[in-house]
């Protein structure tokens, strides 16, 4: 199995690839490839390998061939169907993103505790309450879940999810959830997207 | 200066040892570090070099030095000043996520192109126009900026915060900015993560 890291790279090599697929591009080194990311080439060759691609020397890799190998690794040449917990302002720049349609995940679920937009719609879903988690999760046969509530709450949703038969949560609340080790858990932390820049700014100041 | 790949690990190692802090463990050791990231031993060994901090063989890392090594590198042992616009849903969750001025970064001026939202005050910043940005970056001594505005708008907004002397753009619109090579830039996709929670549920089906 891949480390998380190299799962990682994973999805920054299939942006850069697909933007070369924009401009054209029909085979790219490795070297190349690792060059938009700042990876060397060796770490880009070895990774490419777990994906089964081999690029001809000389040649490279077929940019198309590529994409389709990262995209069956990384199991989202299908549909994955997302439940959304928290239906607020995240949760709705969330709904309009294009990005994720795009690779292949379409939010089929929404719950909010709030007894305002309980029954409201938004994109085209209906808001359920969180005792409807189950019957929503069974109807729409979601397999991702998404937890955008205050973090007082993300516990307790996560759970739900779970026992409703979420088998991977993508958190967004600031707590670190606790969950069965089954449970895949991936956490988002905007700041550390920030932290990144930081760093770029200030190492090119002293440049 | 490190790879982005290693900066991306900083942060994430700062997270977990901002865990174990808070758990009260006072030292700790570089594969334990590694483990709760999917991380080899001497990788870890090899990142903290950079940020200076040489663990005591047998006994480990002192957390708290770690900590603020690693916030020292990253340049986050200060407060940045953050300039955002495009103030929709996500610059709403954005502006009320505490996981932001936690790190040290503070969002000080909004701007924003709808004529019903010039005026407004949201968490108590007033909504400029895009013609009031020099003015407001000058006033307000930001040094980063974010864009989230929609597709189409991205690439303008992103070269007249450059104009008004950003030296650090974050971007979340679904678009590859073009911008001067003496800029920083970061392009946040959160469909990334959906993609790692993919990948770790479909692996965890066929074990
Ligand atoms: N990780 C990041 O980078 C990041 C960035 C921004 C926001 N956030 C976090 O995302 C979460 C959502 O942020 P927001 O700005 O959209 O908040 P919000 O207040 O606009 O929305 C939260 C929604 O959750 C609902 N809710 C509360 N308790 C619930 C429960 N038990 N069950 C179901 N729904 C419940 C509320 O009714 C509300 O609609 C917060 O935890 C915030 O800290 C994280
Ligand atoms: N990268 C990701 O993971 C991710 C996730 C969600 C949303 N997004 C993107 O973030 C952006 C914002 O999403 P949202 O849901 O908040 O959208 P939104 O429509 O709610 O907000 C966009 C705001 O930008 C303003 N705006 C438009 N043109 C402008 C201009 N030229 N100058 C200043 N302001 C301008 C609008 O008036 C509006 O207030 C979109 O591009 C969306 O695709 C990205």
């Amino acid at each position: 199995l891949p480390s998380r890291a190299s799962v990682a790279r994973l999805s920054l090599y299939l942006r850069s690839l697909e933007e070369f697929a924009r401009q054209g591009r029909v085979t790219i080194s490795s070297g190349r490839l690792g060059e938009a990311l700042g990876v060397t080439d060796a770490q880009v060759r070895k990774d490419l390998a777990i994906v089964g691609s081999l690029g001809q020397p000389g040649v490279g890799y077929s940019t198309g061939e590529l994409i389709s190998a990262i995209r069956h690794t990384l199991g989202i040449d299908r549909e994955w169907r997302v439940a959304l917990v928290g239906v607020g302002n995240l949760a709705r720049a969330l709904l309009r993103y294009r990005g994720f349609p795009q690779q292949g995940f379409r939010i089929v679920a929404l719950v909010d505790s709030d007894p305002a937009k309980i029954g409201q719609r938004v994109e085209g879903l209906e808001i359920h309450s969180p005792a409807m988690l189950p019957a929503v999760v069974a109807a729409t046969r979601a397999e991702l879940g998404v937890v955008a509530v205050p973090a007082e709450a993300a516990q307790s949703v996560a759970e739900a999810l779970v026992a409703a038969g979420i088998r991977g949560i993508l958190n967004f609340a600031p707590v670190v959830l606790r969950l069965p080790p089954s449970v895949s858990l991936v956490a988002v932390d905007l700041a550390v997207q920030l932290e990144q820049l930081a760093f770029l700014v200030q190492a090119s100041c002293r440049e």
